[in-house]
């Protein structure tokens, strides 16, 4: 039996939203410490990989590790008649059940029950190595997500160097180039911290960096992190709870 | 010319 009630149902609606762009199905892998989805996107390019641990539930049972298999646009479709402060317990079979069932509760007298029809999802899990990055960047979710949204105008790819200076995003088109350098700030508003080894430049595609600022809403702040010839890590964590993180494979001189 | 290159590359199959 997989029973699980999570509070703020509005994370997970915000966790959806941020990956079905990318993700177009996927498994909801629970075990007794998580519920985890990790997935390459169709081009297989970038991976999306998510946790939210046990403790962000106010009831947990796993009682084995289940894969549910969920097809995230008609997961999207079921979350919009969530309400803002409905919670949402999930609930599911041992044995490869057929399918989810989500009731969303509000402070009212509503209760909603939904099933959505789950499927068998062959997935290949890599095995991303915890090794630690050469510059890891924390800024503002929200101006990462305009600097990205800004430099698309000008081009397809996006050369992410940190340097002594600052982290600068660059962009080179047909109609111009185009430059932004986000320097470290100790300002509360907006804070940014950069940890630097060694300098580090990649290139990278805005199409993908635009598809991982969706998860905005999740997190105030970003984290970027680099090291050469190795994908970036864009992490947007949910409190203390877990986070979802995407990997993008660099683009390489040929 | 830069090319995009695959997530698989990079990290092994579990």
């Amino acid at each position: 039996m997989f029973e699980a009630q999570l509070v703020e149902g509005k994370t997970f609606k915000a966790i959806i939203e941020a990956i079905k762009d990318l993700v177009v199905d996927c498994n909801l892998d629970c075990s007794e410490e998580e519920v985890a989805i990790q997935s390459m996107d169709s081009a297989h390019v970038s991976l999306v990989a998510v946790r939210l641990s046990a403790s962000a539930f106010s009831n947990y049972r796993c009682d084995r590790p289940n894969s549910l298999g969920i097809n995230t646009a008609n997961m999207s479709k079921i979350l919009k008649m969530l309400g803002k402060d409905d919670s949402i317990t999930f609930k599911a079979e041992d044995e490869s059940p057929d399918s989810l069932t989500m009731l969303f509760e509000g402070g009212k007298s509503t209760i909603a029950d939904f099933e959505l029809k789950l499927m068998d999802i062959e997935t290949e899990q890599l095995g991303i190595p915890d090794t630690p990055y050469q510059c890891t960047i924390q800024m503002r979710a929200d101006e990462f997500q305009r600097i990205v949204r800004d430099l698309q105008v000008l081009g397809d790819t996006c050369t992410i160097s940190c340097g002594k200076e600052g982290v600068r995003f660059s962009v080179t088109g047909a109609i111009g180039n185009g430059n932004i350098l986000v320097r470290s700030s100790d300002e509360d508003k907006d804070k940014v911290t950069i940890n630097m080894e060694e300098p580090v430049e990649l290139n990278f595609a805005l199409r993908y960096l635009n598809f991982f600022t969706k998860a905005t809403p999740l997190a105030e702040n970003v984290v970027i992190s680099m090291s050469p010839d190795v994908p970036v890590v864009v992490e947007y964590p949910i409190e203390e709870f877990g986070h979802v993180k995407f990997y993008l494979a660099p683009k390489i001189e040929e | 010319e830069t090319v995009q290159t695959y997530i698989r590359q990079y990290y092994p199959l579990n």
